[in-house]
């Protein structure tokens, strides 16, 4: 494995952890520079996002959806384009959908999610394919 | 005739 790849996934655990009694704000900063300084960072960074999202721990889960919202904030247009994305946005998608994950995320995991796909539909207007994803939530139900 | 570009992504996931 590379070692982008290695150090980005110790900086989410870390992020992540659910030990955590406050955030570990050298952690989440390191994360975000790697990720904009490294020319796979938004690749890499995104799959992992997406993964620890998806986490059965509900304070690991709030924890990456807290570094995605900063990440979105800090990391620049190429981050945009790459959370932009079906293939990014189908993981938080999974996560509210009753036909997938929605059954057993948390509430406060589902509102979150789509609160920031909400606030994401309104900051980042280039980015069509979050408020495709956001109007179909709406029409199915889901909203 | 219909040209097909390269697309980096996936079909969009109907909830």
């Amino acid at each position: 494995m590379d070692v982008v790849t290695t150090s980005l996934e110790a900086l989410i655990q870390r992020v992540t952890n659910p030990q955590n009694q406050k955030p570990d704000i050298a952690a989440i900063e390191a994360f975000c520079v790697m990720l904009t300084k490294e020319s796979e960072g938004v690749q890499i960074g995104t799959k992992l996002l997406a993964l620890h999202i998806q986490s059965s721990n509900e304070t690991e889960a709030l924890q990456a959806l807290a570094l995605l919202d900063t990440c979105m904030r800090r990391c620049g247009p190429s981050f945009h384009a790459e959370v932009g994305k079906f293939r990014f946005l189908n993981e938080m998608i999974r996560l509210v959908s009753p036909k997938y994950l929605g059954g057993k995320t948390p509430a406060i995991v589902r509102q979150k999610v789509l609160q920031l796909l909400n606030m994401w539909t309104k900051e980042y207007p280039k980015e069509l394919k979050i408020k495709e994803a956001y109007e179909m939530l709406k029409k199915q139900g889901v909203i | 005739p219909v040209i097909r570009g390269f697309s980096d992504d996936e079909p969009l996931v109907i909830a």
